[in-house]
């Protein structure tokens, strides 16, 4: 299972 | 987050703050691209629905809050307010051919076929195109007010630092974001051009004229 990285990104 | 990451936010927000003042000041979106600002309207609603699923920091909600309301008070303005000096006939670049292929190429290429990450991905590569109306508006009359160069600088700017901040962020967090870093790649070499305008020509107190 793909465990997405969380987008702390603008 | 880091410097670059700071910095470059900060400079997306000085983009948008000039460009208000500009035509808030002027009373006029002269030189603007209403497409490019409707293009960057569609990226930060698609890109911000998170803010009703996941919660990240304080910084982050406010900052995607300014950056969907400014875009939507800009096409205010633009569309409505201000909308005589609007440049409608020099503003001819058709956003459909920006937008279908992004559609096409985020349903294909993203890293992982839900609504909220597609629509991100959509987002991501529709960004890194979305100011080419407005560099056709400015190639098409020639010319920019140097307010106008101003917005585009820093706009250009934003997303070099965050470049910085992948690489700085690849070395110190082991993170990276393969999409977006292929993304901010090319909307950054799309602003090559009017970087070196900007610093031979409108940092030398002239006014950025194309060569005809």
């Amino acid at each position: 299972e793909l465990k997405l990285v969380q987008k702390d990104e603008l | 987050m880091n410097l670059f990451r700071l910095a470059g936010d900060l400079s997306h927000l000085l983009a948008i703050i000039i460009l208000l003042i500009k035509i808030w000041k002027t009373r006029s979106c002269a030189g603007l691209s209403g497409k490019s600002q409707i293009l960057f309207a569609l990226v930060y609603i698609t890109r911000y629905l998170d803010l009703v699923t996941t919660y990240i920091s304080l910084y982050n909600s406010f900052m995607k809050v300014i950056f969907i309301s400014t875009s939507l008070a800009t096409i205010y303005l633009m569309y409505s307010k201000f909308r005589a000096t609007y440049d409608k006939n020099h503003d001819s670049f058709r956003i459909e051919f920006l937008i279908i292929p992004c559609v096409i190429l985020s349903l294909v290429i993203n890293s992982n076929f839900t609504v909220l990450e597609v629509l991100w991905t959509f987002s991501i590569y529709l960004e890194s195109v979305a100011i080419l109306p407005q560099l056709f508006l400015v190639s098409k009359t020639g010319e920019a007010e140097s307010i106008t160069s101003h917005y585009l600088f820093a706009l250009g700017s934003y997303r070099a630092l965050y470049i910085l901040n992948w690489i700085y962020r690849y070395y110190a967090e082991g993170h990276y974001e393969l999409i977006a870093i292929f993304a901010g790649c090319v909307q950054t070499i799309l602003y090559c051009d009017f970087f070196y305008l900007y610093v031979t020509k409108v940092l030398k107190g002239k006014k950025l004229q194309l060569p005809a």
